[in-house]
This record gives C-alpha cells, structure tokens and sequence, in this order.
C-alpha cells in the first residue's frame, strides 16, 4: 500500500528524526506517481507534490507513526484541502428554477438529469419539468421519456422542432402555466472543440438564464479532464460539476485536476445506474479513492 | 557532429510530458524510454530528427499487429460459409452502440449481408437507438424489446443469421462496470449461448474503449478479457483533444490490436486503425 511505498522510500528514516530535502526526495516521487496512476493531470501532479513537500519539511517523525504513514496522512489531508472547502448548495430556486446540463458524449447527462429530478420531486419537494434538447442522438428524446414515465416527471420534448434555444424557451413557458418550480435541461454531449456545438449552449444558456449550470465529467477520463473542463467552464462558466460512474473502480484523479483548474464545486456523484443512484460529494472519500 | 550515444534528460523530461499527458500512463513511459535509451546506445542518433524516428518506431513497435496484418479496409476473415458473429462490449457510454452502426455500413457497404442483434434490453431506449442505426444502414435488426433476456436475444439473432445465410452478426450489449461481477458473469452467458448455434461464435469480442479514458482502461481491458476473451479494441472519440494513449500498453501486455477508431458521431465517421497515423498524432 501507499504507506509502506513510502516507507521504503525514506532513507532510513526512524522516529524523532525529521523530515529533510534528502530523505523524503524519493517519497515524493511516490507521491507523483501515485497521482499520475489515478490520472490526475500531468501539471497538477507536479504542483501537488510540490505543495506536499512544502508541508513535509521539517515535520518530526514521531515514535509513534511510521514516516510513510505521516507522508499519507499529510497527502490525503492536501487533498482534501483543494477538493473541499465550503459545501456549495445546487441552486433550484426560481420561478421556475432552472438547471441546464452540459459536458461530453456519454458522461451520463441524460440519466443524471433523471436522477436530479428524481431527488428534487422526492426529497425537496419540488415539481420539476425534464427537458429534451438533445436533437441530435438517436432515441435520445424517448430516452429522456422513459426515465421521466419512470419517475412520474413529465418530460416536455418537440420533435419537430431543431433548434434546441426554442425547445428550451417553449419549455420555461410550458413550466410556467403548469406549476413546474424547476426545470432541468438536457442537452447533447458535445465535444469542447466542436465550435458550433459550444455556441449551442452558450446560446442555450443565454437564452434561459439557468440559477444552475452543471458540467458532468465521467470519473474514468484521464488527462484530458483539464482541457475539456477548462474550455467549458470559459466558455459556460458553470456552478458545479457533477461526476458519474463512481461505482467503478477508477482512482479518479480527475476530480483534483478539475477542481484546482477550475475551482468550481463538485456538487454530486453518480453511484449507478438507477435513479436514485446519486450522492453528495464527499472529500474525504475521494482522496482515499486517489490515494489508493 | 557524430551521433550522441545517450539522450539528454532535458529531452526525456518534455518526452515523459507528452507521453503521459497522452495518457499512455507511467508504465509504459517508463518502457518506451528504457526502448529509446537502448537503442539510442546501439545506433547513436544525430539530433531531433533522428531521435524523432527512433520514437516512433519505438512505440508502434508497442502496437500489436492485427491478425490479417496491415489492414486497410474493412474486411473479416474467411469462416467457411458461416456468419462472422462480432460481440461488442465495453463500460458505459464509450460509443460501442454508434460503433456498431458505424462498422455495420462499411461492412453493408463493400457487399456483406449483416444482421444487428439488440442485446442491451436494460438502458432506457437502447432498443429503439440501434434500431434507428440499423434503418440508417438499411440491415435487418432481430430485437425482442426492452427487459428481454440478453441472451436469447443474442442466440436468436445468430439462428436467423445462420438461417438467413448473413455474413456478418454485429451483437449489441448494455454498457457494464468490469468490477460488477452478475453483469461480467452476464456477458459470459452471452457468449456461451451463441456458441450453441455457431460452436466458434463469438469470433470477434469487440472492446470498446472511449479515447478519453485514463488508466482505468487498463483495468477494464483485463476484466473484460477475463470474462470473454478480447480480441479486438476499438476506439472512440479521437476527434476531441484526447489522445487515447492507453491503447500502446494495453496493445503491448494483452497483446489485443486495435482495429478501428471513432472520430465523430456520423456514419461515416470511423476508420481501420493506422498505428503509424496514430502515433503521429500523440505529437501532433
Ligand atoms: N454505472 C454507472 N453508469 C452510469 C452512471 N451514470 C450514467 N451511466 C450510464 O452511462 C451511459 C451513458 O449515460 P447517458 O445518460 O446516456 O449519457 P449522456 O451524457 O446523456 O450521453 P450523450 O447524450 O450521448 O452525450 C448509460 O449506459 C448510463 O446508464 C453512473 O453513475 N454509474
Ligand atoms: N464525438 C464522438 N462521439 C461519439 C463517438 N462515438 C460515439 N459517440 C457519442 O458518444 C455517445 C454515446 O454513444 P453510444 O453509442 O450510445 O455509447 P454506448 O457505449 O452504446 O452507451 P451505453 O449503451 O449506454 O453503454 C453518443 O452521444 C455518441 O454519439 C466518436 O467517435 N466521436
Ligand atoms: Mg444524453
Ligand atoms: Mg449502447
């Protein structure tokens, strides 16, 4: 394990010896290492491994814990430091609120936007409208209709209809005289670099005015997690990210890069496939999870 | 100006940066540049050019061959008359459903007969999306709905390919974690009732991997192998910013070559992988 990694890697370190440029060298390498196996970006490997140094030098190693046991304890606390901080609320409120959902091809978009109805109609109370502006993937309107008959969420589509701005607007008003106090968008994968795709949604969301704009991101992608993030949240500056498929057993490092690029709050996960597969996103888990 | 003997670590640092930030993970980092080091001792290289070369030959070296050896179309392999049953597998979301109606028009295309089987009867309208594929492509299509049995779905769509005298049999299946052992233990019945009807079925198990994965592809390369015996890798979405790096080392210890890449989401676009293109494009 991680620990006794480190441990070999400390040159011959024992209890009340202090930690120094020289002995923790190699350890560090084990910490980079460990990062970059659970994908976290290249850069925010090597800035991390910096900030870890900073903190190991000149702590006392104590008779009682091992040096690679302090060596974890001070990564997994650095970890948390830059994925935690404050616990940022989903903001539904609004008449109607709004939810808009953005991210890549397969991130899970359309089963979160179920899952997020399926929470705000039985935890909060709420009377939330599914949105169809997926115009593009096959089935992907009837796909949104299967988990909204499901739930007992109507979902509002127009198949006719190819504009998804239009979609979007006809279903705010829709909302509006049904007594929908949320509504919650679905949109196409799209890539970052597909230019016209991008305006889509910027005009998607000019258009709406959403009280929250999400950016889901599948917890296996490896280091193009900073690029695609980035460019998102430039183009979209969304309020929170969510991340899917952690039922897997991926590290997911993705989630450090995204939140130390981007400095937005991972707000919900994915646990499944179901519709109540859906939880808060907690720090601490997740830097277990990187560690290892 | 004679050939250096050994590689600057100022060289090897950016070269472990681009590797990486390909996404071809430590390991094999570590591997390609044990490669270089070694035959940069044996051959001596005279500047960027020449190391540029050594690198990549280094790597496509990694890249295992395909059965048929180089190959530049779509074409399948001689099975005496019966269907060529292709199994598609993969996690969630990775493309494997456009994949399929992707490589079922090339193959209707050069003149094969190919059926379609809805094996994913569990995600909310995985039926009717490959049932659109298969009209786009104009090829029969056996289904049996929503929440039917995955395998007798995959076992039918077999019998009526061997009844019909089909080519080729492409089988859909649900998106599975390889770390949910009821769904990987699904996938092996799968294939165990198709090799009912067709003794040699499934002849290519198809692993479809999303070009932006990370190392976690690793992982699923060889639980799937383990449920079903991979033979082929696919990968989707090159036509982002993603690399796709993880192929090199799961090409190299599985041993499994990469048949076809996804670069969009129309039906023209997948293409016969070119591993010497592909390596061009980790430097591009
Ligand atoms: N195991 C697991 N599967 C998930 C999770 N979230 C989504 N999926 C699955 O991932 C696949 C893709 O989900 P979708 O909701 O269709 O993804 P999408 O982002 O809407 O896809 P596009 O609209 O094509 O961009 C489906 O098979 C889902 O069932 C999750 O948290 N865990
Ligand atoms: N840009 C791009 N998108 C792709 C490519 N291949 C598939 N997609 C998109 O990825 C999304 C998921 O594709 P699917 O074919 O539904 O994936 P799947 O593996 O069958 O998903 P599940 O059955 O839910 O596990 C869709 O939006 C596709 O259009 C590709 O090569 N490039
Ligand atoms: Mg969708
Ligand atoms: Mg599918």
């Amino acid at each position: 394990n991680l620990s006794e990694k480190f441990d070999r890697a400390f040159k011959v370190l024992k209890g009340r010896g202090q930690i120094t440029e020289i002995n923790v060298a190699e350890s560090l390498k084990e910490v980079r290492r460990a990062l970059l196996d659970a994908d976290v970006n290249y850069k925010t490997a090597k800035d991390f491994t910096q900030r870890v140094k900073e903190k190991a030098l000149g702590r006392d190693v104590l008779t009682s814990v091992s040096p690679g046991q302090l060596m974890v304890k001070i990564c997994h606390e650095e970890l948390i430091n830059l994925m935690g901080g404050e616990m940022v609320d989903l903001n539904y409120q609004g008449s109607p609120g709004i939810i808009l959902m953005s991210g890549l091809q397969g991130s899970g978009k359309t089963t979160f936007s179920g899952k997020l109805a399926n929470y705000l109609k039985n935890k909060k109370g709420k009377n939330p409208l599914l949105v169809a502006c997926d115009v593009y993937r096959p089935a992907a309107i009837d796909q949104l209709h299967v988990l909204g008959e499901q739930l007992g969420v109507e979902v509002y589509s127009n198949k006719e209809e190819k504009d998804p701005v239009k979609i979007a607007q006809a279903a705010i008003q829709h909302a509006k005289s049904n007594s929908h106090n949320v509504v919650i968008v679905d949109t196409a994968g799209r890539l970052a670099v597909d230019e016209e795709m991008m305006v889509e949604i910027e005009n998607v969301k000019k258009s709406i005015n959403p009280t929250e704009t999400l950016f889901v991101v599948d917890s296996m992608t490896g280091q193009d997690a900073v690029n695609t993030a980035k460019t998102f949240n430039d183009r979209i500056d969304f309020d929170g990210v969510i991340l899917t498929k952690l039922d897997g057993d991926t590290r997911g490092g993705a989630a450090l890069t995204i939140k130390t690029v981007v400095d937005k709050p991972i707000k919900f996960v994915g646990t499944g496939e179901k519709m109540d597969a859906l939880d808060v996103f907690y720090p601490e888990r997740m830097a277990d999870r990187i560690l290892g | 100006i004679v050939g250096k003997s050994k590689v600057d670590a100022e060289v090897l640092d950016e070269l472990e940066e681009v590797l990486i930030s390909s996404d071809v993970g430590v390991n094999t980092t570590i591997k390609i540049i044990e490669r270089i080091e070694e035959r940069v001792a044996r051959d001596k290289y005279l500047g960027t050019e020449e190391l540029d070369k050594i690198l990549r030959e280094e790597i496509a070296e990694l890249l295992e061959e395909n059965n048929s050896g180089e190959e530049v179309d779509f074409s399948i392999p001689d099975t005496k008359g019966e269907p060529y049953v292709i199994m598609v597998v993969g996690v969630n979301g990775v493309g494997k459903t456009t994949t399929i109606g992707k490589l079922a028009n090339q193959f209707k295309r050069s003149g094969k007969k190919v059926i379609l089987g809805a094996a994913d009867t569990f995600r909310a309208a995985a039926v009717d999306q490959l049932i659109i594929w298969s009209e786009r492509v104009d090829v029969p299509i056996v289904q049996q709905g929503m929440e039917a049995d995955p395998a007798s779905v995959a076992f039918d769509t077999v019998q009526s390919a061997k009844a019909q005298g089909a080519d080729i049999v492409i089988i859909d299946t649900a998106g599975r974690l390889h770390n949910k052992v009821n769904l990987m233990n699904e996938l092996s019945k799968i294939k165990r009732v198709m090799q009912k009807v067709i003794p040699d079925a499934p002849h290519e198990i198809l692993l479809v991997l999303d070009g932006s994965t990370g190392q976690n592809a690793f992982e699923q390369a060889k639980q799937f192998s383990i449920a079903t015996e991979i033979n082929a890798l696919a990968i989707t979405k090159l036509d982002g910013t993603a690399k796709g790096g993880v192929v090199i080392g799961i090409s190299d210890q599985m041993k499994i070559p990469v048949k076809y890449i996804g670069v969009g989401e129309g039906i023209e676009d997948l293409q016969v992988f070119n591993k010497h293109e592909f390596v061009d494009s980790l430097f591009s």
